[in-house]
Parts: structure tokens; C-alpha cells; sequence
């Protein structure tokens, strides 16, 4: 039974499309069987793996509105085991449509009833979210057994974190009792600054055994690595960003091998 | 009378805030009366200013709701000219409420209504924007008389300064014919690295002279003055981001003196 992890952090900037993308890759070099889901319009994670879509091409949002079915908008990637649910613009649509003509009870399960006949079929599905605490984020939330915050190493990174903590309390207590921590994934870290040293104590200080013991180190091919739409697992395997992430899809298979 | 500027984009982290607060001081520090808006719910200007609000303090969400005036909102700051119309994270839970509570027509104008009466108080009104294209950034763009766009000199920052042009151009066609570009502000540059470089050209290449000539460099003492609630001319003046955002203010006058 396949897991579903939603990669969520409304402050903006601080590393969910570039974890969602190579962690996505990096279990599927572990050859894990991985779905990537593009749940924000920016559709970053979309172009990062070098997608493009046209106007009318099936996305989560044809597929989220019930006009397709998921499978016709499933890309296969460069990874055998890697596939793609991408996003286009207008799924910025989605949040105004769902408070229109839905009922309030009804707006935040719809991911979960599209990614439920998924579970079987792969290992982990890794949910993209919009840097918002908004509908998007709320369906990705509902839908997903946990979740993983990735957090700059920076102030306004750090002060935004109880808010996120205090929304998955919130979805835990009504339409997602079984949402867990993934953990805290502490990202773009630079242990020359002691900002970065002190933002990385604290949050290891509150959060403790919730936050991974793997963190990203900010590395120039991880943001080089979208604009040739590959993965930086591709683009520059002996990099430090693609050590960091193969070491984070090695912690994240053994904590979830134990359980 | 004074002007109304937008600070927008909808890519998560790429220095909004950090210019919407620096900006606001280095004109403030010209002697120039400014009011600096918060419309993010993350209400990151707010805590970098050093402002937290208890549940109940008047801010900007209960202004608009029209539960307060705007002047029991109003704070004054450690600069004599520089006032802020803090946020508060309930801001979030206006969006809905907006399509719940009012016509398709009615949503985007609620923050010109608020903000008319003061153009006469302030020479600058800026607007910390929240990373969307939602109705609270709609509500900025209707109010504003003109957007400046801060964009990291990285691939996917670059990849969404087509998305928000579009944006700005239907706000245009639609409910503010007279929204202009204030300027393209290159954000966290770092003349070392390739994809600063040529993220930066293509940007010029393709924008011209609505790219403001002054960058802001990446530098270690903006993303550090937020946590001791200080604009950097206050906490560092001396650093290259003090100087960048003090060149900024200036070029930013010059400009629209010789309108
Ligand atoms: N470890 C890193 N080292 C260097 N650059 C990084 C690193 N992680 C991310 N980046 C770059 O920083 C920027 C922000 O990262 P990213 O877009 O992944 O964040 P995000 O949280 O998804 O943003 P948004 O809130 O807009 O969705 C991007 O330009 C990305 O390429
Ligand atoms: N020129 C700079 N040099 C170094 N750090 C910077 C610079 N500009 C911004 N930062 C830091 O980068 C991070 C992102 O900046 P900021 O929060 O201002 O962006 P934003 O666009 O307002 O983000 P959001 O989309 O979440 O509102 C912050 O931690 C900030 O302190
Ligand atoms: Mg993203
Ligand atoms: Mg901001």
C-alpha cells in the first residue's frame, strides 16, 4: 500500500518543489515506484521535470473537475519508476470553484477520492503543495498519511512553522484523523552563517526527533537542475544537493521500513 | 497625493517582503511619508517592523471586514515617517469569506475603498503582497497605481514573470485601466554564479527599461535584521543591502519626480 506524503509550507521559497522533485527521484533510483503530484498553479515541479503543457492537455485539474480520468494525465519521466500527475495555470481556478459549488464539508476531499486507486499501484505518492494554507493545500492534507516540511534555515521560515503546525492539528482533528509528521526537513542550510546555525538549533531543539537527520545544504546545481528540466540526480549525480537527497530517500525508506 | 504601489509575484520567497519593508524605510529615510500594507496572512512585514498582534488588536483583516476604522489600525514606527497597517494570520480566512459574502464584481475592490481617503496622508503606500495570484493580491492590484515586481535571479522565479504579466494586463483590461509597471527589481543577485548572471541578462534582454537599474545583492544581513524587527538601515547600515535598498529609494524618486 502505497504512501501518500504532502510537501507543505506556506512560507513561499523555501524548497517544496526542489525536495518534492528529488526526493520523487531519488526513490525512484531506490527503485521505488513513485508517483509526483503537482498540486500548486506555478506547476514548478511540472516544468522542473521538463513538461510543458498546452492549453486542453490533461492535468490535476481537468482530472480534480471529474473531466478526466487520472490515468489519461499520468507522464512517465527519464526514471522507469517515476511518474508525473502535472499542473497547468488555471488549477488556480480550482480554490474560487470549489467555494462556489461545493458544500463546506465536501471542498477539501477531493485529492483523496482521486488518489485513493492510486495506493496500489505505487510506493509513495509525493504531493507539490502552493506556498498557501488555502483549499489546494487543505485537499493535499485530507488526502495524504503524512507530512513533510521543508524549512529554509532562515527567520521567517522558522516564525511561519507553528502556524503550519497548528493547520495539521486542525485537519488531524476533522477530515484526516490518521495525518502524521513525515518530519521537518531543514533546507538551503550554510553552516558558514550563523544564522543558518542558529535557525537549524532551534528548530532541532523544539521539534527534536520529528526533524530528518539528512539536511540539504544550499548547492548551486539544485537550482541549476530545473532549467534542463531533469532532476539534479541526472544533471549532476556527484553534486552535493544529489548526495543530500539520496541520503534523505535512504532515512525516509528505513524510518518507514520500521514501522 | 500619494502614490499606491503593489509589490507582487505570485513565486513563493523571492524578496517581497524583504523590499516592501527596506523600501518603505529607505523612502521614510528621505523624508518621504510612507505606509507600508500588509495583505499576507504569513504577516512577515509586520513581525520583521517588530509588531505581534494579539487575536482582537485591529489590523488589517478587521479594517476590511469594516469591523475598525483604518486609523485605529494605524501603528507608527521606530521611523518618524514610516507607518504599517499590520496583519494578522485570520487575514487568510478573507478570500473565502469574500466569494462566500460578496458579488464576482465587488471582491477586488474592498482595499481601494480602504485606502483612497489616505493617498493624501502618505507619498507612498506600498503592499506587501502574499505569494498568489488570489483575491487579496487581485484586491492590491485594483488598489494600486502601479506594481513592483521582485524577482530572484533563479530559473523558476523567471519561469512566473509571464504568468503575473498576463495577471496585471487582465487587472488592467478590467478593474484598474490605469495600473502601471513600476519596475522589475533583480533580488538576491550573486555576480558570481552563472545562472545569477544569465538569469539576470535575459531578464534585461527581455524587459528593458522597466527593469530598475539598482540590484540587491544576496547579503547575509537582510535575511538577519527580521528577527531583531528592524529594517537593515537601522540594523546594518553600513551593509550592501542597506546601500542597495537606499540606491532603490532613490532611483524609485527620481523616477517619479520626472513624471
Ligand atoms: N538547497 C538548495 N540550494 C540552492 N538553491 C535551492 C535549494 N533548494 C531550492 N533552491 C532554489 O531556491 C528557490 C526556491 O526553491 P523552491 O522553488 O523549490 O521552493 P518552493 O518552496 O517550492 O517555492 P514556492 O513557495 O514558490 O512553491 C528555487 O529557485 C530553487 O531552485
Ligand atoms: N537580498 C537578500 N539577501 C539575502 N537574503 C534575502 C534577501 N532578500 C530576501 N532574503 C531572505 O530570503 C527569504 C525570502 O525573502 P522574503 O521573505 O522577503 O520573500 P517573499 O517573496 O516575501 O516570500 P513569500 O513569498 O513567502 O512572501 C527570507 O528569509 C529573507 O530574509
Ligand atoms: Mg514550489
Ligand atoms: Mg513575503
Amino acid at each position: 500500500m502505497g504512501k501518500i506524503i504532502a510537501v507543505a509550507n506556506q512560507k513561499g521559497g523555501v524548497g517544496k518543489t526542489t525536495t518534492s522533485i528529488n526526493l520523487s527521484a531519488s526513490l525512484a533510483a531506490a527503485r521505488r515506484r513513485v508517483l509526483l503530484v503537482d498540486l500548486d498553479p506555478q506547476a514548478n515541479a511540472t516544468s522542473g521535470l521538463g513538461f510543458f503543457l498546452d492549453e486542453g492537455e490533461p492535468d490535476i485539474y481537468r482530472v480534480l473537475t471529474r473531466q478526466v480520468q487520472v490515468d489519461a494525465a499520468l507522464r512517465a519521466t527519464d526514471l522507469a519508476t517515476l511518474h508525473l500527475l502535472p499542473a497547468c495555470p488555471h488549477l488556480a481556478a480550482l480554490e474560487v470553484e470549489l467555494v462556489e459549488h461545493m458544500e463546506f464539508g465536501e471542498r477539501a476531499l477531493q485529492l483523496r477520492e482521486i488518489l485513493a486507486p492510486l495506493r496500489e499501484r505505487f510506493d509513495f505518492i509525493l504531493i507539490d503543495c502552493p506556498p498557501s494554507l488555502g483549499l489546494l493545500t487543505l485537499n493535499a492534507l485530507t488526502a495524504a498519511d503524512s507530512v513533510l516540511i521543508p524549512v529554509q534555515t532562515e527567520y521567517f521560515a522558522m516564525e511561519g512553522l507553528g502556524r503550519l503546525m497548528n493547520t495539521i492539528g486542525r485537519v488531524r482533528e476533522s477530515a484526516n484523523p490518521a495525518l502524521e509528521y513525515e518530519g521537518v526537513l531543514l533546507c538551503m542550510t550554510d553552516d558558514r552563517t550563523v544564522l543558518s546555525r542558529q535557525v537549524s538549533e532551534e528548530i532541532r531543539g523544539h521539534l527534536e526527533s520529528r526533524v530528518f537527520e539528512t539536511t540539504i545544504p544550499r548547492n548551486i546545481r539544485l537550482s541549476e537542475s530545473p532549467s534542463h528540466g531533469k532532476p539534479v540526480l541526472i544533471y549532476s549525480v556527484a553534486s552535493k544537493g544529489a548526495q543530500a537527497y539520496l541520503q534523505l530517500a535512504d532515512e525516509l525508506i528505513r524510518l518507514n521500513q520500521s514501522q
